[in-house]
């Protein structure tokens, strides 16, 4: 009996992996672009006739490297990221590896090709990356030609090797005439470059049309112009562009299998994308949102499978909470934001369950206050200087030296580094003449809601936010009652100063006392936890012309929790200009 | 650490951009000084 039941669960849990595997296979179909996913794709989006600049195909073709590994290349594109096939162990990696990628006017057109070496085991580490403006290229070199970019070392920038790229773009109306060919030849069996009935009603059944028997026979027959029962492509594929636009055949996609409810044009995009996704004309794989993400090992793969849902845009909540993706609003693409493993771990311990909450409760405020001030002074501390290395090379890639005012040598504690100002002119305030319009108040992770109940709805899960307890009891907060929310999270290695959104007269101040939990979403999207409300913070009011009363908040967080203005009451302040910051301290 | 800005009732129109990734729990990486709202000119035009 032992053994059997042994068995049996062993065969449970077997057949239990084999189901993870086939959801996690299937879910990784579906999100590959033009599938339906959620993940910002193709065919979710609408693309107006105005904005459809056509379509790339990007081409890696290789890479000359100054060392020997077996290498590994990614393209980030927007909200999507593909990777190519790891080559040999070698100095000269060729991939020639192709996507097609959808050109809009308005979106975007930076395109990052990052070089990972790989590991079999761990993480592959970035060697060198390149960004090229996809648009720009396809008008340099409209023949595709093959070019090459300097590889950059993330950490330094010095030049770590070559990338060969081509890139050529398709004229919208090509595109369009080439679709209609293209599917009828999907159902040409014969490849004779004609269709018979039978193939023209098998491709309308595959596109979810379920128009009446003679409704295919009418259009078919009005295709067959001298009556011997095949029509070329050609014919077909006119008549069909033009069937299209008065009454759509095509409802779904033959390959994905999704509803196409967009217009002509939408579908068409859909398709072409879909096709080659479906049809391995493309080498490179998809479904990742970030580079990050497409350069794990297989390893990380394996934890993949059970913490799927955590692959998905930006933060979920719940027990699945681990990786925080953000999009990048110059770049338009997407970003996942390095967070310690153990931290997310400890957070979703603390943050996500009643029971951490209760221990918070319990004593954990006071540990939290005392962790945050020995920090404080820690970071005050001449040796905590030597702590600024290490924090640059953990985040590489996202602190840029060159626009820092001062050297390294110049901050002698972690804390000086930390509030690090910057040079003139390095960050551009917008409409600097037009006090009517508002800009960013940080170098951040910007959340903005026209109503509060959108703030609640998308974001804020804390079940007792509200505008007055944001506020407090000082602030006469009546006007901003379902007023409008900008939330700006800023990031260990973000620059710490805070500046004023809109020019105006600074009121008052009014310091509220609190705890100081994270302010990271795993706790904000936490209903037992009120981080905005329950924190320490200081409220300044600022009278403007254009928007009213504006209040600004600044709530400091675990470790972070010393906020210093370096403004007054009565003093007038432009849009853009310093207010204060945050640094290490209780 | 993180602020917050809150703004009267119908007072801004917040780039639709940021309202966009917003109402998909996205945030957005933005830098000091980039655009984020305009002013709404029929509460403005009641103000002055």
């Amino acid at each position: 009996m032992g053994n059997g039941n042994s068995t049996e669960a062993k065969e449970s849990r077997r057949s239990k992996m084999r189901q993870k595997i086939q959801n996690f296979r299937s879910r990784r179909r579906l999100s590959r672009p033009g599938s339906g996913s959620v993940s910002g794709l193709v065919s979710q989006r609408s693309v107006s006739a105005d904005d459809f600049a056509g379509i790339a195909l990007l081409t890696l073709i290789g890479a000359e490297m100054k060392f020997k590994d077996k290498w590994l290349a990614c393209v980030s594109f927007g909200e999507q990221t593909f990777r190519s096939e790891i080559s040999n162990s070698t100095e000269k990696p060729i991939w020639n590896s192709e996507k097609k990628l959808l050109l809009e006017k308005n979106g975007p057109s930076l395109a990052r090709i990052s070089v990972f070496e790989t590991n079999r085991l761990l993480k592959n580490n970035i060697v060198g990356y390149c960004e090229l403006d996809l648009l720009e290229f396809v008008v340099q070199e409209p023949d595709s030609a093959c070019k090459s970019f300097d590889l950059l070392d993330p950490a330094s920038s010095n030049v770590v090797g070559s990338m060969f790229v081509s890139c050529s773009v398709e004229d919208p109306v090509e595109t369009e005439t080439c679709f209609a060919k293209r599917i009828l030849s999907i159902v040409d069996y014969d490849e004779d470059g004609k269709l018979s009935f039978s193939e023209f009603s098998d491709l309308m059944n595959a596109f979810g049309n379920i128009v009446a028997a003679n409704k295919k026979e009418e259009l078919f027959k009005a295709a067959d112009l001298n009556g011997d029962g095949v029509v070329t492509i050609d014919e077909l594929a006119a008549l069909l562009a033009v069937q299209q636009e008065q009454e759509p055949i095509i409802n779904s996609c033959p390959v994905c299998g999704e509803a196409l409810q967009l217009d002509k044009l939408n579908a068409m995009i859909h398709m072409t994308l879909c096709f080659d996704e479906g049809t391995g004309n493309q080498t490179m794989t998809g479904g990742f949102l970030t580079d990050r993400q497409a350069s794990y090992g297989w390893m990380f793969k394996l934890s993949e499978w059970t913490h799927l849902a955590t692959y998905d845009v930006g933060l979920n909540t719940g027990s699945s909470a681990s990786h925080i993706v953000v999009i990048d609003r110059k770049t338009k693409r997407l970003v996942e934001e390095l967070i310690d493993s153990k931290i997310v771990m400890s957070m979703r311990a603390i943050y996500q369950s009643k029971i951490g909450l209760r221990l918070m409760d319990q004593g954990a405020k006071e540990i939290l206050q005392n962790l945050s001030e020995k920090q404080g002074k820690k970071m005050n501390t001449v040796e905590s200087a030597q702590n600024i290395p290490s924090f640059l090379e953990f985040f590489k890639d996202q602190i840029n030296m060159a626009e820092v005012k001062y050297p390294l040598d110049h901050f002698k504690t972690f804390n000086e580094f930390f509030v690090r100002e910057l040079k003139p002119g390095a960050r551009p305030i917008a409409c600097m003449d037009q006090d009517d319009v508002a800009v960013s108040a940080a170098d951040c992770r910007l959340m903005a809601f026209q109503s509060v109940d959108d703030s609640t709805r998308f974001w804020i899960k804390g079940r007792k936010f509200s505008i007055k307890g944001l506020l407090g009891n000082d602030v006469q907060s009546d006007a901003f009652l379902d007023g409008s929310l900008v939330i700006f999270r800023l990031a260990p290695q973000d620059y710490h100063r805070f500046h004023s959104p809109v020019s105006g007269v600074i009121e008052k101040f009014v310091n509220v006392s609190g705890s100081l939990y994270t302010v990271n979403p795993i706790a904000v999207n936490s209903k037992y936890c009120n981080v905005f409300t329950e924190n320490k913070r200081t409220i300044v009011i600022i009278s403007t012309a254009e928007f009213g009363k504006v209040a600004f908040v600044a709530i400091g967080a675990t470790m972070v929790g010393s906020i210093t203005f370096v403004r007054q009451e009565g003093d007038h302040v432009k849009k853009g200009d310093e207010l204060g910051y945050f640094s290490f301290g209780g | 650490s993180t602020v917050i800005s809150v703004f009267e009732k119908d007072s801004i129109k917040i780039d639709e951009d940021l309202l966009a990734n917003s109402a998909r729990s996205l945030e957005t990486l933005v830098t000091v000084g980039m655009q984020l709202a305009q002013m709404v000119w029929t509460k403005a035009k009641m103000r002055l």
